[in-house]
């Protein structure tokens, strides 16, 4: 464990439970992307079947479960609790456009053919364009409620925190595994252009709305 | 190589 991957997992954490927050206090899910959080927990479920496999820390199993619950808990609020209120008219983007693609391309290129390994690559190249449906609810929108939008600088910032804990392990640890490190580059890339407008807009007290 | 210890990330 180093700072760079710590400070990542307190981000996804944080990014999370500011999620849950703004669902909960607003009793609202307007804005919120449901085939980005259906995506997330398909992630989850699909990495962290190796809770059930072998144990690593009492840190590692813990995160693992929050993640795994926090994301199923997203969605009962999204389709169940607060249904009435997830704006399906702008969550348009097709999943199946990047499931299949993905999952095509976990069979192809994965570090070992067996079951987990497959699955467990496939969760690293979902995550990393899962974010899509959400950008693309915003750019159909042109907005994003400040709280929504420090959920997605929060949730951008871990994998690029990510990138700087690759940098340090491959350095002092010897260790790099290209498909983390490649899937974590598409991952942060595709959050360019938002960080740009957050810190632009959201930082200087603004709303984050897109130049017209 | 070194694939493993990837699955201490989260």
């Amino acid at each position: 464990m180093n700072v760079f991957r710590l400070t990542g997992d307190i981000a996804h954490l944080l990014a999370i439970i500011l999620l849950l927050m703004k669902i909960w206090k607003t009793r609202s899910c307007a804005g919120v992307s449901g085939k980005s959080q259906m995506m997330f927990a398909l992630v989850f479920t699909t990495r962290y079947l190796d809770l059930i496999t072998n144990f690593i820390s009492l840190y590692n199993t813990t995160m693992k479960m929050i993640f795994i619950a926090s994301s199923y808990g997203t969605l009962y609020l999204m389709f169940l609790k607060f249904r009435a209120t997830y704006d399906s008219n702008h969550d348009t983007f097709r999943m199946e456009f990047l499931v299949v693609p993905v999952a095509g391309l976990s069979f192809l290129v994965n570090h070992d053919f067996s079951p987990l390994e497959i699955l467990w690559t496939f969760s690293i190249y979902l995550e990393s364009v899962a974010i899509l449906p959400q950008l693309f609810m915003i750019s159909k929108t042109g907005e994003a409620e400040t709280i929504t939008s420090h959920y997605l600088f929060a949730l951008g910032s871990y994998r690029a925190l990510y990138i700087l804990n690759w940098v340090y392990r491959f350095y002092f640890e010897g260790f790099f595994d290209l498909i983390a490190v490649v899937a974590g580059c598409v991952q942060t890339v595709l959050y360019c252009d938002f960080f740009y407008l957050y810190i632009t807009k959201v930082w200087k007290g603004k709303k984050l709305t897109l130049p017209a | 190589a070194c694939r493993k210890k990837a699955k201490d990330e989260l």
